[in-house]
Order: C-alpha cells, then structure tokens, then sequence
C-alpha cells in the first residue's frame, strides 16, 4: 500500500465547468427533494388532528405534471444560482443581454455601472432613480404598488374574486378568515380583519421594540409630519390634532382622543361601500419592488406557505385558483374608506417575499413552511398592533417601499 | 410574481353626466377605475380614484 501510495504518478484530468456546475446543481436538488420528503413523511406520521392535506389542482395535463415537480425545491434551488457571483467581466454584457430580453431600461437603474451588481439576484431586485416614479397628484387616487400589467380587476361580488374570465376563487381563500371553523359573511370584509388581534393560533406576535420607536411620533414619515387625520388621507397639510387655541395650553392628544378621531372607522362607514379588487402581474424584467397604494394602516400579516406555481398568464387561464394555491403573504389592514389589504404572491422563480418592516418574516423556507402548514388555519399569522399604539398597525405612508421579491 | 389589492371603497351614485370610461358608468362619489384590463403600469401611477 505504502509503495503504492508513493510510486503511482497522480494525473489531473480538466472537467468542463459546466459538467461540474450540472453535478453540483443535481446533487442538490436530490439533496433538497429528500429533505423535503422526510420532512412531510414525518408530519404524516404524527397525530395531528388538524393536520391539512397537500392540495392537488385540477386542470390540463400541463397543470398535472406541473403539480408532481418538487416546485419549492426547484424555486430555492434556483435563488442559490443566482446567487453565485458572476465574473466581473461578463457582468455587463450578460445583464444587458437580460435586460434586452426582459425589456428591463438601463436608464432607470439607480446604480448605472452594471458592474456593481455582483450576481442576477442583485440585479433582479434593483433599486430605481428617484423621481422616475411620480406619484399620481390625485390625493384620493389608488397608486399602482408595482411596475407590471393589470391582470383584472372590479367588484367582489359575493365574497368570489374572478381570476379570469369565468374562474372565480374565494376570499376566504385567499386572505383567510378569522375564524376558521365558523361559516364566513362573504358580503362583509368583517370576518377577514377583527379588530380583537391576535387569532388564538397566531404562533409568534411581531413585538419589536424597534417598531415601537419608530412609530412612536405616529405623524413622522418620509420625513413629514402628518396630523392624524391628513395620516389616513395621505395629505399633510390636514389641521392639527387637537384643535390649537392660543389663549389655552395645548396638551398632547390621551390616545383614546387620538383612536377617536379616525375619521372614518371602517365597521361604521356612513357610506355603503363594496369590496374591490385589482390583480397586477409582473414579468420577470419589472422592477419587483412594491410600494403603499395609498396611506393605511396594516394591522396583521398572514404567510400562507403554499406551492408556487407559475404565475404566468397562461397559468392563470388553466390553474383554478391559483393565487389561492400559491405562497403569498396577505396584509390586512384599514385605509380611510374601510377594510384594506394588500397580498404579494410568489411564483416559481420568484418565490422569497420580503416586507420591509417584518424582520421575522421568512418565506420560501423549510421551517416557514412547517410553521404555516401545523397552523390548523393553513397560515401563520402576526400582528403589528405594537408598532404604534394610536394606530393599532403599521402607518404606510403613500408610495412608500414596503418590501419586494427576491429570486428563489 | 404577482400583487392582489383587495379594498373597501364607496359605492356612489350613478351620473349619468358623467359619461362612461369604458369599463362601466362612472360613479359619483364612488369608486371609479382609470385601468383597463391588459394596461400596463409603473408604480405610483393611479389604479382608480374615488
């Protein structure tokens, strides 16, 4: 063994890097796909009374065998490829090639040497020049939250939500409901958003001390002082809170004084109001950041860890349900007409969702998905309500960042 | 990816004065899109106003 060892000449033989690249990647989706298999076969083994059932879609055979692949697996497989640095040299021709083919403009980008993004999935979540995105001067306007294309959008009739023409999905669905075992108002928002937070399932309650700070001057965002009620109108200049009079001392508002100046609670509207709804699709070379609609308040976060399909029009068009299927993070919350909400969905590529002021949130992971899939509701929940104490959530201010998507 | 915004908003009243936009009758003191189904848009650009 001895002569062996030293006598046998040692001959290097030069693999090509891809063979390499395609072992590792196969080696790790195995890797990956057996995790994941152990993990459920050990929750089908335990006693679990509220135990959910993986959901099979219906549809063409395209769907069928989209349903057998290891999705979330792939979704993550694919996150930690583009993650891996590209040589600095093959940086700017390859995210120009990416740009030419997903119809990406260069001239937005807030940092114009490409060089600087170290990998794709620096890259895919770019950040934008300010002042390329104006906000609409219309202060009772709905803002766009994302670049993208308007998928559908109008009335909620019923509590069913249409995907496309002629397939509807439920709202209980897609947001959840408050309580899970009694039969829904699907005509009312109310069963989706109870004031008396959190659900008695809720497995961990954002409490940040951090949040609590920065919400503490509740008027303070973006740098501008908001009165209370200009808060929720999304204007500035609204009159002060409580009315200033010069021969009295002015007093800071008690928080009841405060709660009770919401203008427009939304259990009692003195309006009738519908519910609606607006569904808008981004292609892989948008800007996949999304930003507050308008100025509300989130009040809770629920994380379904569902599958992640593709989102695709096309999908969209054969898959009932979709967004009822995929993983998405549901935030419901309360603008100055009422019930508000607001639910990023992942898809294949593009399975992490990020919300800029959740730190605990985890989506596209092993144990996320653990957590949401014992949760008898089929998601984890949490609420902001300590973020500030006079608003019961989470101010977003309008056009404001509020999180993005993250590749894999 | 994709964002779904489900919200409250006033009804309205219908006005007939005001014309049609394409999609229905625009509602007075209600709710009224400024999308069309396929549109693209960039952030911060108006969905519908009331």
């Amino acid at each position: 063994l001895g002569r062996a060892l030293r006598d046998t000449k040692i001959r290097w033989y030069p693999i090509p890097a891809a063979l390499g690249i395609g072992f590792l990647g196969l080696a790790q989706l195995y890797k990956v796909n057996e995790r994941e298999k152990k993990a459920r076969r050990e929750e089908e083994e335990g006693e679990k009374p509220y135990r959910r059932k993986r959901i099979r879609p219906t549809g063409p055979w395209q769907v069928q065998v989209m349903s057998t692949l290891p999705l979330k697996a792939m979704s993550r497989l694919w996150g930690r490829f583009n993650e891996l640095v590209i040589p600095y040299y093959l940086r700017v021709p390859g995210f120009k090639l990416y740009s030419w083919v997903f119809g990406v403009n260069l001239s937005e980008v807030s940092e114009p040497d490409l060089h600087a993004y170290p990998n794709l999935a620096a890259f895919f979540s770019r950040t934008l020049r300010p002042g390329v995105r104006p906000l609409d001067p219309n202060p009772s306007a709905l803002l766009s939250p994302a670049d993208g294309r308007v998928l559908s959008f109008g009335l909620i009739d019923g509590g069913e939500v249409e995907q496309v023409k002629g397939m509807t999905y439920s709202l209980d669905a897609l947001l959840g409901t408050s309580h899970p075992s009694s039969a829904p108002n699907l005509s009312s928002p109310s069963h989706l958003f109870a004031r008396e937070t959190p659900a008695p399932h809720a497995p961990h309650h954002v409490d940040s001390e951090a949040l609590v700070k920065r919400d503490e001057e509740f008027a303070i965002l973006n740098g501008i002082r908001y009165t209370l009620p200009g808060l929720l109108s999304g204007s500035p200049s609204a009159p002060h809170f409580p009315p200033t009079d010069a021969s009295t001392p002015s007093l800071p508002p008690s928080e009841e004084e405060v709660s009770d100046s919401l203008a427009l609670p939304w259990y009692n509207l003195p309006r009738r109001t519908a519910l609606y709804y607006c569904v808008i699709y981004l292609a892989p070379g948008d800007y996949h950041r999304f930003h507050s609609p308008t100025a509300w308040v989130a009040e809770k976060r629920r994380h379904f860890a569902g599958e992640l399909y593709s989102v695709s029009p096309y999908l969209q068009r054969t898959l009932p349900g979709l967004f009822t299927l995929n993983e998405r993070v549901a935030l419901l919350g309360r603008w100055r007409h009422g019930f508000f909400s607001m639910t990023p969905v992942g898809a294949t590529n593009v399975g992490s969702i990020v919300i800029n002021f959740d730190a605990e949130l985890r989506t596209n992971s092993l144990l996320s998905d653990s957590a949401a899939d014992k949760s008898p509701s089929g998601f984890s929940e949490a609420t902001y309500g300590t973020a500030s104490r006079v608003l019961h959530g989470r101010a977003l201010g309008r056009g404001e960042e509020m999180g993005g998507f993250k590749l894999g | 990816s994709t964002v779904v915004l489900v919200f409250e908003a006033p009804e309205g009243e219908m006005s007939e004065k005001e014309g049609w936009d394409g999609e229905g009758q625009w509602r007075k003191g209600g709710w009224n899109w400024g999308v069309r189904n396929g549109q693209r848009v960039k952030v911060g650009e108006a969905l519908g106003w009331v």
